[in-house]
């Protein structure tokens, strides 16, 4: 799956776009989170914008970006918002997932419950990037 | 400036994976805030990032995308606007390079949020989208992880792309 989510520099306009090729081995058919609002991805100026990634009929079971968007509007900072919500479906049903997240502030959140998930922003001139907990690189623009 | 975050899925992507896909979320960053700058559309700037990993087989969208259990390719795509919260959605479509821009015709063209399979491949057509065969969507990473996920005895897939990918 990949996504990408942004903010314009007037306004505080948001997006949200995600796509997927699904799971290997999946049944003709299957539908997974990625096209479903508030599991795949979600985006609304006044709280924020959500891309989510992983195991795809976990994060529909659990509507992941709807949660991360609830934590958001519960005042919780991005990093926080995803990183709980990933954790918490992962506990609650099963499998793994991610979340990139941009709140209505322009804070960037970053969250996974999976081993791994390849990430990358940009602000003001610089990117930002890692794919392991814990890691950040940065480079240039 | 804008603010751009993407992401190039999560999993138990292998390490020899994670060059690849470096290499891959940096060139869609900055292909984004390249048609930022031209454009001052965050929507034309995510949608450049999103169609760039499309292109590229590291990741699992469009080329590249795992395969089913008949060995084909299914893709989907979400596209949303925070101003009016408009939406657009597709699943079940074959053979296209760019979901994510059919997702978005879907939101600009039609009434609904969400088109299906062949209707949404009929919808691809009415717009214009060009037709791209198996052989251009299906790697041989692709082929590669749905031998091994036959080979595993169809157990719960756990790592990325060509590999056995969550999606």
């Amino acid at each position: 799956t990949v996504g990408a989510i942004g903010m314009d520099r007037n306004g505080g306009h948001m997006v949200s776009c995600t796509s997927t090729g699904g799971i290997t081995g999946k049944m003709a058919g299957r539908v997974g989170d990625t096209p479903v609002l508030g599991a795949g991805g979600y985006c609304d100026n006044n709280v924020g914008t959500i891309s989510t990634t992983g195991h795809g009929d976990s994060i529909m079971r659990y509507c992941l970006a709807q949660r991360i968007m609830q934590n958001l509007e519960n005042g919780e900072t991005p990093d926080v918002a995803a990183q709980k919500a990933c954790d918490g479906m992962s506990a609650r049903v099963g499998g793994s997932a991610g979340a990139i997240v941009i709140s209505k502030s322009g804070e960037v959140g970053i969250g996974f419950s999976s081993p791994k998930m390849a990430w990358a922003y940009l602000k003001n001139g610089i990117i930002y990037y890692g794919i392991r907990k814990g890691e950040q690189f940065s480079v240039k623009l | 400036e804008p603010v751009i975050v993407v992401h190039g899925g999560a999993g138990n992507i292998p390490d020899n994976r994670d060059q690849p896909k470096f290499d891959g979320i940096l060139t869609a960053i900055r292909k984004a805030h390249a048609i930022y700058k031209q454009t001052s559309s965050i929507m034309d700037a995510c949608q450049a990032a999103v169609e760039y990993m499309e292109d590229e087989p590291a990741f699992n969208a469009g080329r590249g995308s795992v395969l089913n259990l008949k060995g084909e390719i299914e893709m989907e795509a979400l596209i949303m606007e925070g101003k009016d919260m408009k939406a657009g959605s597709v699943t079940g479509v074959r053979n296209i390079a760019h979901p994510i821009a059919l997702a978005r015709k879907v939101m600009e063209n039609t009434p609904h949020v969400f088109l299906m399979g062949a209707s949404a491949n009929e919808f691809a057509q009415k717009m214009g989208f060009e037709t791209v065969s198996d052989d251009y969507l299906i790697t041989s990473d692709a082929r590669t992880g749905l031998d091994n996920f036959f080979k595993s005895g169809s157990e719960p897939i756990t790592t990325e792309i060509g590999h056995g990918g969550v999606g």
